[in-house]
C-alpha cells in the first residue's frame, strides 16, 4: 500500500451526496455510498454520517466532463472517477457518462469504485498490489467483496485498528434489493475462484473440512463445490493468520501447519496455538523458506515440501529430519509440472497438486499421475469449486 | 525524420496523465524530447505496478492494462503538479 502523506485529523466524518447520478434511485445511491464507507469504518475507529445540508468533510459528485477542477471525466470507459486526499479536501467525483449500476454483472458498480475512491478521501494512494482494493484499475463486479489485507494495512497505519468488533452482518456489503448473490447464500459458485481458480493452498483440516486459501479470503469446500456464504476473511476468522500463505498441511497429530515466507503457524482448528509464528528453519530444519506447497503422503506418513523443480522429504522421528540425498527434483513425480501452487492428500485417498488453476491426481501405487479421461490436468475451476 | 508509432502519442499521454512521466512530456508547446530510454523505463514503472511482465515494450498485455477502466488518481506524484491539488 502506499499512503499519500495527509489525513483527517478527527475521526467523525460527514459527507454528503451533492449530485446524484442518472438511472438510479437516491435511497439506492444512498446505501451503496454508505456500504462503501462502511468498509472503512468497520476496520478502523472512523465514522461516516451523511447530511443533506451544510459544510462538509466529504462532499460526492457524479458529474460529465470539465465540472470546474481542471480534471474534466473522458466520457464512458477510461477514467470512471477520482478523489482529493485529505489535505485537498477528500471530495469524490464520480463520472456520470459512466453506466452505474449495484449487483450486476452489467456497468460499472458503484459500491466497489465508490469504496475506492473513499480510499483516496481519507489519504491511501494507489497499491500494487493486484488484488487490493486501492489498485488502480477496475476488476469487474465482484459480488463478495472483502477488505485485503494490503487495505486494512493501509488504512490501519493511518487511523489505528478498530477497537470495537464489527457486526458480521457489515463484514459485506448489503446485497441491495434482495438479489442473489453469487457467493453468497444461494450456494452458487464463487466467482472469484471461477474468474480465476488459481489458488494459494489447500488443506483438509482434522475436522475433515477443505479449505482453499486464496489471497486474504478462503473457502470452504464441499463434495459439490464452494460451500455457502464463502469467502470469507482470512483475517477475520484465522486468529493471527496472515494472507497469501504459501502452503498447509494438516499433520497426523490433528495440528494444522500453515507456511509463508521464512515462517509458519500452528493451528488447532481455527484458533492459533501458543508462541507461533516461528521460523521454518527452527521447527522445519533442512526446508528452505518461500516453499511452493506442502502435504502429508498417507502412503508413507511423511511430509513433502516442493519448491520450484525441487522437493524435499521431511521425516520428523529422525534425526536429522531431511536426509543428505534431498533435494530430489520434481521430474522424480512423474508427469508433475514444477512449481505447483499446494498440494492436498485428499479424503479419498489420492494426492492432488494444483497450478494455476489446474490440478493433477497422482496415482501413488504408479507412482505417476493418473491416466483418465478427461486427461490431467484438468480445470480446478470445473471440478474441485464447481463453476 | 522521426517517424511516430503508431499509439505512441495515446501511451505518453497516458503514461504522463499517471504519473510516470514528466507532465511536460506531451505538453505541445514545450515541445520536449524524451529519450528512449525515458519512454522505456516510464513502460518498465507502469508494467510493474500493474503486476505485468517489465518488457518496456508496449506489447499487447500493456495495451490491455492501459485501455482498462481506471481510477483517475495518479500512479505516481513525483512529477510536477498534481491534477488533485487545484483544489
Amino acid at each position: 500500500y502506499a499512503l499519500q502523506g495527509s489525513r483527517w485529523r478527527v475521526r467523525d466524518l460527514n459527507y454528503r451526496i451533492t449530485k446524484y447520478p442518472r438511472g438510479l434511485t437516491k435511497a439506492s445511491v444512498d446505501r451503496e455510498i454508505a456500504a462503501a464507507f462502511k468498509v472503512w469504518s468497520d476496520v478502523t475507529e472512523l465514522s461516516f454520517t451523511p447530511v443533506t445540508s451544510g459544510k462538509v468533510h466529504i462532499e460526492i459528485r457524479f458529474e460529465k466532463g470539465e465540472h470546474g477542477d481542471g480534471d474534466p471525466f473522458d466520457g464512458p470507459g477510461g477514467t470512471l472517477a477520482h478523489a482529493y486526499f485529505p489535505i485537498y479536501g477528500g471530495d469524490a467525483h464520480f463520472d456520470d457518462t459512466e453506466a452505474w449500476t449495484i449487483d450486476s454483472y452489467r456497468g460499472t458498480n458503484m459500491f466497489q469504485v465508490a469504496a475506492h475512491e473513499f480510499g483516496h478521501s481519507l489519504g491511501l494512494s494507489h497499491s500494487d498490489v493486484r488484488s487490493s482494493l486501492m489498485a488502480p484499475f477496475y476488476r469487474g463486479y465482484e459480488p463478495s467483496f472483502v477488505l485485503d489485507q494490503d487495505d486494512l494495512n493501509g488504512i490501519q497505519a493511518l487511523y489505528g485498528k478498530k477497537t470495537t468488533k464489527p457486526t458480521p452482518a457489515t463484514l459485506r456489503p448489503p446485497t441491495i434489493g434482495g438479489g442473489s448473490t453469487d457467493d453468497g447464500e444461494t450456494g452458487q459458485p464463487s466467482s472469484v475462484l471461477c474468474g480465476d481458480p488459481s489458488i494459494d493452498a489447500v488443506v483438509t483440516m482434522s475436522d475433515q473440512n477443505t479449505y482453499v486459501f486464496k489471497g486474504s479470503r478462503y473457502w470452504r469446500l464441499t463434495e459439490k463445490g464452494v460451500d455457502s456464504g464463502y469467502p470469507k476473511s482470512i483475517s477475520q476468522d484465522w486468529d493471527g493468520l496472515p494472507s497469501n500463505i504459501d502452503a498447509a498441511f494438516t499433520w497426523t497429530n490433528g495440528k494444522t501447519y500453515f507456511f509463508r515466507g521464512g515462517e509458519y503457524w500452528r493451528f488447532s482448528d481455527l484458533k492459533m496455538d501458543a508462541d507461533y509464528p516461528k521460523q521454518i528453519s527452527k521447527g522445519f530444519s533442512g526446508i528452505p523458506d518461500d516453499i511452493d506447497a506442502a502435504f502429508v503422503w498417507s502412503g508413507n506418513g511423511k511430509i513433502y515440501f516442493f519448491k520450484g523443480s525441487k522437493y524435499w522429504r521431511f521425516d520428523p522421528t529422525q534425526r536429522p529430519p531431511v536426509k543428505e540425498s534431498y533435494p530430489k527434483p520434481i521430474s522424480n513425480w512423474e508427469g508433475l509440472p514444477n512449481s505447483i501452487d499446494d498440494a492436498l492428500q485428499y479424503s479419498n485417498g489420492y494426492t492432488y497438486f494444483f497450478k494455476n488453476g489446474n490440478y493433477w491426481r497422482f496415482n501413488d501405487r504408479r507412482f505417476k499421475v493418473d491416466s483418465a479421461d478427461p486427461a490431467f490436468p484438468r480445470p480446478a475451476g470445473y471440478w474441485w469449486f464447481g463453476c | 525524420t522521426p517517424v511516430p508509432i503508431a499509439g505512441t502519442t495515446t501511451a505518453m499521454m497516458y503514461l504522463a496523465r499517471f504519473g510516470y512521466l514528466a507532465p511536460t512530456a506531451t505538453n505541445p508547446q514545450s515541445g520536449a524530447l524524451l529519450s528512449e530510454e525515458t519512454v522505456t523505463d516510464a513502460v518498465k514503472e507502469f508494467q510493474a505496478f500493474a503486476g505485468l511482465n517489465q518488457t518496456g515494450e508496449m506489447d499487447e498485455e500493456t495495451v490491455k492494462m492501459m485501455n482498462t477502466p481506471r481510477c483517475g488518481v495518479k500512479d505516481k506524484v513525483g512529477y510536477g503538479s498534481d491534477a488533485r491539488k487545484k483544489r
